[in-house]
C-alpha cells in the first residue's frame, strides 16, 4: 500500500505545484512508483508536467462526476504518472458541494488504483474547500510547503485546524509529516523568524533543508520539467532530493 | 462617484493584496479618500493593515449574510478606510451559492458608502469563484497583478474570459485597467519575456512600472505597513506611486 502524501496550504503561490513535482520526480528517480494528483482547476501540476490541460479529454473531473475510473484518466508523463486536472475541475467543487460524504470522493476515486503506487502526492488548490478537504481525507500525511514570509505565516494555524476537524470526522489516522520551507531567502532574518515562529507556536515538525529561492526553479516549468530533472546538480534539485528520502 | 477598481487574479500568491494595500496608501497621500476592501477569507489584506481579523466583531461576511451594512462594519487604518474580512468570509461564499442574484451582492453592500469615497480598491482570493465575480460585477475596472513566471501566465487568458463572462452578463460596462508586472525579476530574460508574451496573446494594457523584488515589501505586513508608508524612498514604494497617478 502507497504512502499518500496531501500537499496543502490555503495561501496562494507557497511552491505547493513546484514541491509535488519535484518530489514526485525526485522519489521516482530513487526507484518508486509515483502517482501525482492535480487537485486545482487551474491544471498547474498538469502544465508543468507538459501535459495541455486544455487538450484533454478527461480529467479528474470526470471521475468525480461522471464516475470515470482514475485507471482511464491517468496518464504517463516520464517516470510518473499523473491524474491531470483541467478547468472542468472548478464543476466539481460545485458538485461535489452537493453529495453527501463528498469528503470521501477522492479517496474513492483513488482506492482501485492505488495499489499500484509506492507514493502518492496530491497537489491542492489554495482554499480550504472541498476538494482539499477531499484530499486530506485521502491522505495518510499532510505536507505543508510554507513560504517564510509574514503574509503566509497566519494560514498555518488554521491549516492545522482544519487537519484536526478532519482527524476528528472523517481520517483520524491522518497526520502532519511536516513543513517545507520553500522559496527560503537565507540572507534575511526574516524568513528564519517565520519558520521558527511557526515552529514554536504549532509544535509542527519543519523538515530540513529548506528549499532557497532560485530563478531556475520557477523557470523549470516551461521547459515541462520540475527542477529536479531540469538541473539535477542546482541547489534546489538537490533539496527536494534530501526531502523526498524522507519521505519514503 | 469613485472608481471602482477589482484587484483579481486566480493565480495564488501574485501580490493582489500587496497590491492593493500600496496602491491605496499611494492614493490616500494624494489626498484620495480611499476605502480597501478585503474579499478574502484569509483576511491577508486585514491582517497587512495591522488589523487582528480573529478579533474582529464583524466583517463583510455579515454585509452578505446578515445584511449588516457597510457602514458599521468598515474600521478606519491611518488614512485609509478598510472594509475587513475575516475566516467567517468561507461562510459567505457557500451562503451566497444558493441565492439569486448573488453576483451582484457585493455591489449593493458597496451602494450606500461608495459615494463617500474617491476610490475603492477590492482584494480578490486566488480563485475565480462567486466571491471575485462579485468583486468583478461591482467594479468599474479590473486590475491584473502578474507574477511574470511561467506557471502564472495560463491564469491570465481564463481570466480575461471570465471578465468577458462578467461583461455579458452582469457588468457591461467593465474595463480592464491593465496589468501590473508585480516581484518583477529585472535580472532575468524570463520575466520580460513573459510579460510581453502576454501582452501580445491577450492584448491587454502592460501598467509601468513594474515592481521589483525586494526582501522589504514582504517584511512591511510584519510592521502592519504596506511599502509605500514602511520605506517611502523604496524603489517599490516609488513604483506603486507611480502605478497609483496612472489610476485616478
Ligand atoms: N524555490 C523557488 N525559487 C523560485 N521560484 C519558485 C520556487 N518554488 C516555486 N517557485 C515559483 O513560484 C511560483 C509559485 O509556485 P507554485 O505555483 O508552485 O505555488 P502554489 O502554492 O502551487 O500556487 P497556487 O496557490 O496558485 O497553487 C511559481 O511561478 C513557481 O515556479
Ligand atoms: N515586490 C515584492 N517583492 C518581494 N515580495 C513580495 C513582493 N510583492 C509581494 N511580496 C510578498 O509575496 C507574498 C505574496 O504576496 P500577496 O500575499 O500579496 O499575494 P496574493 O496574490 O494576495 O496571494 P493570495 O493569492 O494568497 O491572496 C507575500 O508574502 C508578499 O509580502
Ligand atoms: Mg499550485
Ligand atoms: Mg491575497
Amino acid at each position: 500500500m502507497p504512502k499518500v502524501y496531501a500537499v496543502a496550504n490555503q495561501k496562494g503561490g507557497v511552491a505547493k505545484t513546484t514541491t509535488v513535482h519535484a518530489l514526485g520526480t525526485a522519489l521516482a528517480a530513487l526507484g518508486d512508483r509515483v502517482l501525482l494528483v492535480d487537485l486545482d482547476p487551474q491544471a498547474c501540476l498538469t502544465f508543468s508536467t507538459g501535459t495541455d490541460p486544455d487538450a484533454l479529454e478527461r480529467s479528474v473531473h470526470d471521475c468525480f462526476v461522471r464516475d470515470v475510473p482514475a485507471v482511464d484518466v491517468v496518464t504517463k508523463v516520464g517516470d510518473l504518472v499523473l491524474l491531470p486536472a483541467s478547468i472542468d475541475l472548478a464543476g466539481s467543487e460545485l458538485f461535489l458541494l452537493g453529495k453527501t460524504g463528498r469528503e470521501f470522493a477522492l479517496k474513492k476515486v483513488l482506492a482501485p488504483i492505488k495499489g499500484d503506487y509506492d507514493v502518492v502526492l496530491i497537489d491542492c488548490p489554495p482554499s480550504l474547500g472541498v476538494l482539499t478537504i477531499g484530499a486530506l481525507t485521502a491522505a495518510d500525511a499532510v505536507i505543508i510547503p510554507m513560504q517564510c514570509e509574514a503574509l503566509s505565516e497566519r494560514g498555518v494555524a488554521q491549516l492545522v485546524e482544519t487537519i484536526s476537524d478532519v482527524r476528528e470526522f472523517t481520517n483520524p489516522a491522518l497526520e502532519i509529516a511536516g513543513v517545507i520551507a520553500t522559496m527560503f531567502d537565507g540572507r534575511t532574518v526574516e524568513g528564519r523568524r517565520v519558520l521558527d515562529d511557526v515552529a514554536s507556536k504549532t509544535g509542527l515538525r519543519v523538515l530540513e533543508p529548506p528549499v532557497k529561492r532560485s530563478v531556475r526553479i520557477a523557470e523549470a516549468p516551461t521547459a515541462h520539467r520540475s527542477i529536479v530533472d531540469h538541473a539535477p546538480k542546482h541547489a534546489g534539485a538537490e533539496a527536494y532530493r534530501r526531502l523526498a528520502e524522507q519521505l519514503r
